[in-house]
């Protein structure tokens, strides 16, 4: 059989009781961080697991219920309770976890408009979601021939032990210090996402950029743009200046 | 038309790549490379300006939480110029306005928004010097080197997010680009510099784009 349906054929539907303890994990690091009212609650979750080195890869579909925010420091604008549709791929190997890929959207409950013409935004973020959407398991091509190293079946035999091996060199290039063991599992966890983000973007690039490791490797997406971006340009332009003339009309 | 290419690096316009450290002060970092380049321009000398008089005396932008180049600009005029790096230099962080008037070694008479025609930036960037603009930065914090040509998509112009300064342009293998200083050390992208798609709209690169005046 192609190497695909080898993979699923390995691939099975987990027993809720299997699945508790990689969803417990995901549900953990995703509240990292977080303080005590504003961690978000695991609801339903359902999965496959397949054989992965020495331990077991699960692909996890979870909702998770974020609590809602009326605290303006903490939230710009006050937010309702919000379900969020995840997907998490949680590798179990010898009683450590290790969280490989993480993919959150909100459950979009409404039905937009049949016929109704799509901004270029709208359907640019409709894109984005159907592009970055929950990872199934039925991987499509693209994600497939991009992530060589969560697609290998099995996996590589010490898939944890290589991925630890790339953390420590990214450690040691750029200098990082953790102050505990469990923020450089921590750190471990993102920058394997990250590994995985950075292909996606690369498989997405029509240029000639080359994606991967860099000094920000370690930081999640919120991290990242919290403290190096600048939101304030997308919310107003500032004082209006005058139109410069065009070169040729010089 | 604008000449095929053109790099105002090689012409002694541009300072070396700086470091905003953890702080969202790009936009002062794309106003002071805009600034350093004018002032070359007009008096022939080239002075690595003050991000930091900015962050603590523009109390219109915020600091390290943002803040916008036409904001900045105006807040140059008002102050009476900007210090050098030397004379104020880059902390990182907010703190008191210590600027002195009799330090300023540059100012600026106006600031004025520029074509979001690509062509015609081209043309002005090789007239004129290094353009201060915004983009979606999209991708960025992976970046490593090349021309970067997001799906439109995925790098839409409406969640423009970073600031950074446009020193040349060029094509590498027939693929046109924007050479883009960013402010994130010389231990990102190509030695501090990032290679965007030009004549797309990449990013929104075309939507922000400004300059100071020197008369």
């Amino acid at each position: 059989a192609p190497p695909r349906q080898a993979a699923d054929a390995q691939a099975r539907e987990a027993a809720y009781p299997e699945l508790l303890g990689p969803a417990r994990f995901a549900l953990e690091m995703y509240n990292r961080g977080r303080a005590a009212g504003r961690r978000a609650a695991l609801g339903a979750v359902r999965g496959r697991v397949r054989r992965a080195g020495h331990g077991s890869l699960f692909s996890l579909k979870a909702t998770l219920e974020e609590p809602p925010c009326n605290d303006p420091t903490v939230c710009q604008l006050p937010v309702s309770k919000k379900t969020l549709l995840c997907s998490f791929e949680v590798l179990d190997e010898l009683g450590k976890h290790m969280l490989l890929r993480r993919d959150c959207g909100p459950v979009d409950t409404k039905v937009t408009g049949a016929g109704k013409p799509k901004s270029d935004f709208t359907r640019g973020s409709a894109l984005i979601s159907s592009l970055f959407q929950p990872y199934s398991d039925d991987r499509n091509e693209t994600l497939s021939s991009v992530l060589p190293l969560l697609n290998k079946d099995p996996l590589p035999q010490d898939f944890s032990v290589k991925m630890a091996s790339v953390f420590k060199e990214f450690v040691t290039t750029y200098n990082r210090t953790y102050e505990t063991k469990e923020e450089a599992e921590w750190r471990m966890s993102v920058f394997s996402n990250n590994m995985v983000r950075a292909q996606k973007i690369q498989a997405l690039d029509r240029g000639t950029a080359q994606y991967g490791i860099t000094k920000f490797s370690d930081l999640t997406e919120e991290e990242f743009r919290t403290i190096y971006l600048n939101p304030l340009l997308r919310e107003n332009r500032g004082k209006k200046m005058r139109l410069a003339k065009s070169i040729s009309d010089h | 038309a604008p000449p095929p290419e053109w790099d105002w690096r090689s012409k002694g316009a541009v300072t070396k790549v700086k470091d905003q450290g953890m702080c969202g002060s790009c936009w002062a970092f794309s106003v002071t490379g805009n600034v350093e380049g004018q002032w070359f321009l007009k008096e022939g000398t080239l002075l690595s300006l003050s991000e930091q008089e900015l962050l603590d005396c523009d109390k219109v932008d915020k600091a390290c939480l943002g803040g916008l180049p036409s904001n900045a600009y105006s807040a140059i005029m008002t102050l009476g110029g900007l210090e050098t790096e030397d004379d104020y230099s880059y902390q990182g962080h907010l703190q008191a306005c210590s600027f002195s008037a009799k330090k300023a070694r540059v100012y600026i008479n106006d600031s004025m928004e520029l074509s979001q025609n690509e062509q015609k930036l081209a043309a002005w960037l090789a007239k004129k010097g290094p353009i201060s603009v915004a983009i979606n930065a999209f991708g960025m914090q992976f970046y490593r080197h090349g021309i970067s040509h997001p799906l439109r998509p995925l790098c839409s112009p409406w969640l423009i997010d970073h600031a950074v300064l446009l020193v040349g342009y060029g094509n590498r293998s027939g693929i046109p680009f924007w050479a883009i200083k960013n402010s994130w050390g010389t231990d990102w992208g190509e030695e501090g510099y990032y290679y965007l798609h030009r004549g797309s709209g990449a990013c929104g690169v075309n939507t922000m784009a400004s300059s100071a005046v020197v008369n």
